[in-house]
């Protein structure tokens, strides 16, 4: 029979807030903007039964009813980043010439199991 | 540099820690172009193609402006109708090898949009020349190592003139084959004008003084920072 502890939502797998402050890293005097932003992270539990807003791919419902009958044995899935998206920099390279790069991928939208 | 920023760089694309000596202005077509995509709202974000410049539309996740090093060529006296020649010089070494270049874009600034009474109506010729080995067997003279790119005439009404060099500057990616532009900017005067006086010459060339400097603006892709295709859920 499996043991069902209910889990307060708070601590649910979504994205956590975490803003990147590139002045705290030195680098204000190559970097014309932005001066930071919110590149956040993911953190939370994925339990029995998943909920469809956990995002939760079928493996990862598999792996938490498994969990769920064998703690010990078999981890919960992670919680991990589903969706993200881009930013831009705006900088100044080794010759002084003013560069303007897209990375993806560099903030986390949505969580997911 | 601590173990962690130096990997932090290198997933930016950085092998080392900029540090600019003499930051120039940022030129606003780079600054419009982020402020856009800064305001996108993160839905939309997600959705635009990450590869390609619109406003340009090429493809593209780097975006360059490069500052012209190259210098004035004095002459003495001003020769026939010449108002301006300048030596042009973009080093494009800091592309990496695996950036690919999808335009290159030379802007020519003037300080202002010049209706100059003076000059009202009057025509210039510009012209650009590609240089190329200049002193193989000792030439002495530098005229003959160059080829004609552009050759226009334009009144002097607009800011800025832009000329495309993509297929130029892609021969540029290999130093040794880098030898500038030579602009020319002078009276059009037909061939069967006459050579005015110096003193006529200067005046007619003094909205030229309006001339502020040259910028070459670059597109490259490159493929590390391309979105790899990932499933959605």
């Amino acid at each position: 029979s499996a043991h069902y502890t209910p889990v307060t939502p708070s601590n649910l797998c979504k994205p956590r807030r975490l803003y990147i402050s590139f002045s705290d890293v030195g680098w204000e005097n190559w970097i014309i903007a932005p001066q930071g932003y919110m590149a956040n992270y993911c953190l939370g539990e994925c339990p029995f039964p998943l909920t469809a807003e956990l995002n939760s791919t079928n493996h990862a419902i598999l792996q938490t009813m498994v969990h769920s009958l064998d703690p010990e044995g078999t981890p919960q899935p992670c919680c991990v980043p589903v969706r993200l998206s881009p930013i831009s920099i705006l900088y100044y390279d080794n010759n002084d010439n003013v560069v303007l790069r897209h990375y993806e991928d560099m903030v986390v939208d949505e969580c997911g199991c | 540099l601590s173990l962690q920023e130096s990997l932090l760089l290198k997933s930016l694309g950085l092998s080392t820690r900029p540090s600019p000596k003499t930051p120039v202005p940022v030129p606003s077509v780079l600054w419009r172009i982020f402020q856009k995509r800064k305001t996108l709202p993160s839905t939309n974000k997600d959705l635009a193609d990450g590869s390609r410049v619109e406003e340009f539309n090429v493809p593209g996740n780097i975006i360059r402006v490069f500052t012209d090093q190259g210098h004035f060529i004095h002459n003495g006296q001003p020769q026939r109708l010449l108002c301006l020649q300048k030596r042009l010089y973009f080093n494009l070494s800091v592309l990496e090898e695996s950036e690919r270049l999808t335009m290159a874009q030379l802007e020519i600034k003037f300080s202002q949009n010049s209706y100059h009474a003076s000059s009202q109506g009057q025509v210039f010729e510009l012209r650009l020349y590609q240089t190329f080995q200049m002193s193989l067997r000792g030439m002495s003279s530098h005229e003959h190592g160059r080829e004609l790119l552009v050759e226009q005439s334009f009144a002097q009404l607009h800011k800025s003139l832009l000329f495309n060099l993509s297929g130029v500057a892609k021969g540029w990616r290999t130093q040794s084959r880098n030898l500038g532009l030579i602009l020319e900017i002078s009276v059009s005067g037909g061939d069967d004008a006459a050579a005015p006086r110096t003193g006529r010459l200067q005046s007619l060339c003094t909205s030229i003084d309006s001339f502020v400097d040259t910028s070459l603006l670059v597109v490259t892709l490159s493929p590390q920072q391309c979105k790899a295709s990932r499933r959605r859920r």
